[in-house]
């Protein structure tokens, strides 16, 4: 374990927290993508399958643990319990052009030919694209509530932080994942334009509103 | 602790 990745950690669990404080604050799901949520849960569900099979350590277990119900619990929340606040009809962008292409590239491209492999790195490659109908969603609706830019931000920033991690492991513990790296590079990298928009005005103390 | 895939990261 290393500062980059014990903080991007602990990004991902505010990002998930500052998620549920939203939903839980304003009893309203609005501005936020149910679709990127249960992409977000499959991610989870395809990566933690290991969780009682593989013992890392009390850390690992409880994190994974965490991940799974609380993602599991906010589609929950966006679909069922606040479901009359979800904004289906912006919230339009279509799943299968996300999971069938990450299906099919971790058929063929993966460390291992092996169940457990291949869905780990569905997970990897879903991951990345995962926050694409939120993102989506914003464009359409042209802004998003502070509270829900601060959650796109911790999110960003953990697979950056995570990024800084694989180089430490390269250089200190010889470890180096390419296919986590390569599609943690991409996942960061779909952030970019609102890691602008959010630094130049929602730490401006302005609404994000994206330019019409 | 018992990690075959070595897989340690989250």
């Amino acid at each position: 374990m290393n500062a980059f990745r014990l903080v991007g950690d602990l990004c991902h669990l505010a990002a998930i927290v500052l998620l549920l404080l939203k939903i839980w604050k304003s009893r309203s799901v609005a501005g936020l993508s149910g679709k990127s949520q249960i992409l977000f849960g499959l991610v989870f569900v395809t990566r933690y399958l290991d969780l009682v099979t593989n013992f890392v350590s009390p850390y690992n277990t409880i994190m994974k643990v965490f991940f799974l119900s609380s993602s599991i619990a906010t589609v929950y929340l966006i679909y069922t319990k606040f479901k009359a606040t979800y904004d289906g009809n912006h919230d339009t962008f279509r799943m299968e052009f996300l999971l069938i292409p990450c299906a099919l590239l971790a058929i063929v491209v993966n460390h291992e030919f092996s169940p457990m492999e291949i869905l780990w790195t569905f997970s990897i490659y879903l991951e990345a694209v995962a926050i694409l109908p939120q993102l989506f969603m914003i464009s359409k609706t042209g802004e998003a509530e502070t509270i829900t830019s601060h959650y796109l931000f911790a999110l960003g920033s953990y697979r950056g932080l995570y990024i800084m991690n694989w180089l430490y492991r390269y250089y200190y513990e010889n470890n180096f994942d390419v296919i986590a790296v390569v599609a943690g590079i991409v996942q960061t990298v779909l952030y970019c334009d609102f890691f602008y928009l959010y630094i130049t005005k929602v730490l401006q103390g302005k609404k994000l509103q994206l330019p019409a | 602790g018992f990690n075959p895939s070595g897989k340690d990261e989250l």
